[in-house]
């Protein structure tokens, strides 16, 4: 469902 | 970064300021729901544990910590300087079932990495931890006029995040379905507040539940 990416938001 | 996630960081900004302007001003925490702030807490604890992990910009490190190191602060006022203002009896929304619900939804789509797990979690905590607070707003049926520029700010910057996202899925093919389904259940929960907020507050009247 959500790909494991680096989080770039708050 | 766009204009619609900036403003709306600037606006989650703006709510902590209004919060503890309201606190400060009025030496009281009194409408305002320990609950809530201490599932704030959570979220940004468990959201930014990636600050030893990985550095994005100067930006969202120096954010991160001032979320934590205020949301902290916040409890440290409710439960200690101002605590005598503070009544538990208006406070009583069992968070058990929303930490034990954001936990389990967080290992069910995690794959299990532990990262993962924290943010998912954090990600879907956020999206109810509102609920203690418009829960005691119910039970009081009223609020101070300051509160509801802080629950206005809130609710409104996140609402300003699913702009950015269909920004970034429109301009960069950014995908984040989960956030967007969480922020969406967030902003959704403001509804009737919001309503309220602009037939009242906003023509100068007393934010007052019908």
């Amino acid at each position: 469902l959500s790909p494991h990416r680096e989080k770039d938001e708050l | 970064m766009n204009i619609f996630r900036l403003v709306a960081d600037l606006m989650h900004l703006a709510s902590i300021f209004i919060l503890l302007l309201k606190i400060q001003k009025t030496r009281s925490c009194s409408g305002i729901s320990f609950k809530s702030q201490l599932l704030y807490s959570i979220v940004f604890v468990t959201r930014y544990l990636d600050l030893f992990t990985a550095f994005i910009s100067l930006y969202n490190t120096s954010m991160k910590i001032f979320f934590i190191a205020t949301s902290i602060y916040i409890l440290y006022l409710m439960k200690f300087k101002f605590r005598a203002t503070y009544d538990p009896n208006l406070d009583t929304f069992r968070v058990e079932f929303l930490l034990g619900g954001s936990l389990l939804l967080a290992l069910i789509f995690s794959d299990f990495v532990l990262m993962e797990i924290l943010w998912q979690f954090s990600i879907y905590l956020e999206s109810v931890a509102i609920l203690p607070q418009l829960f005691m707003l119910s039970r009081t049926g009223e609020a101070e006029t300051i509160t509801t520029h802080y629950l206005f700010a809130l609710g409104g910057y996140r609402a300003l995040y699913l702009i950015n996202w269909l920004w970034r899925f429109v301009t960069e093919s950014h995908v984040d379905k989960i956030s967007w389904i969480a922020g969406a259940v967030q902003t959704a929960l403001y509804s009737d507040f919001f309503y309220i907020y602009y037939t009242k507050v906003l023509h100068g009247k007393k934010f007052e539940l019908p």
